[in-house]
């Protein structure tokens, strides 16, 4: 499918980069092969410049509203959310646990701190996701390569900062790489969050 | 090159903007 060249407006202000926006939910019934994951992410929409992100996310449901086992992620242009995509599979992400009600607060947080070049760390970020589960969500931030330290760990400290963690915040980094081996020893689940 | 830089206070102002809207 070709897809119209997305480009800042008159008067706009200009991201670093295009960011597009996915929404997936799980289809309880069907194993999340990575057959079955890539039918049920969908595309919902490219932006270029703030306000073209302001005017599409102000129409989205806010994550904390979402119901079941869904994410919305938000990845670079041309960055699909899957571990098996070019950029991604060298990579990992950092995860943070959130007890119910702090979802939509993060996410948009997060999303700013990505938007603005707050990490500082190049090329490096892929896109982040906010995954709802039914005990607490999750969010996450990937990133293109796993074993380089001063990005991850760089990664690590300024969401500590714009997401105004607590010093006992728990967070966790994931290869992809193990995700996948994790995930598909047991069910042969191997693609983003699953 | 230039890397585009917004603070969070700056992408909120950007909300309330027309264009946004």
């Amino acid at each position: 499918i070709r897809r119209k060249t997305v480009t800042p407006g008159a008067g706009e202000h200009p991201l670093q980069y295009n960011y597009t926006f996915w929404y997936s939910r799980r289809t309880p019934s069907r194993p999340a092969n990575t057959q079955s994951y890539e039918q049920n992410i969908r595309q919902m929409g490219t932006v270029a410049s703030v306000e073209q992100f302001w005017k599409f996310y102000s129409h989205l449901v806010r994550p904390g509203d979402l119901t079941g086992h869904s994410d919305f992620h938000l990845f670079k242009e041309g960055i699909k959310p899957m571990w098996e995509d070019e950029a991604n599979k060298n990579g990992g992400k950092w995860i943070i646990r959130l007890r119910k009600g702090l979802a939509s607060r993060f996410w948009e947080n997060i999303i700013l701190a990505m938007l603005g070049e707050q990490f500082m760390v190049g090329e490096e970020i892929c896109g982040v996701v906010v995954s709802i589960r039914f005990q607490e969500d999750i969010l996450s931030i990937w990133n293109k390569t796993a074993n380089d330290q001063v990005t991850t760990s760089r990664i690590r400290d300024t969401l500590r900062r714009v997401l105004n963690l607590p010093p006992n915040t728990i967070m966790e980094y994931k290869t992809h790489n193990d995700s996948l081996k994790y995930m598909s020893q047991f069910t042969g689940d191997n693609s983003s969050f699953r | 090159g230039t890397r585009i830089i917004y603070d969070r206070k700056f992408l909120l102002d950007c909300r309330n903007s027309p264009i946004a809207r």
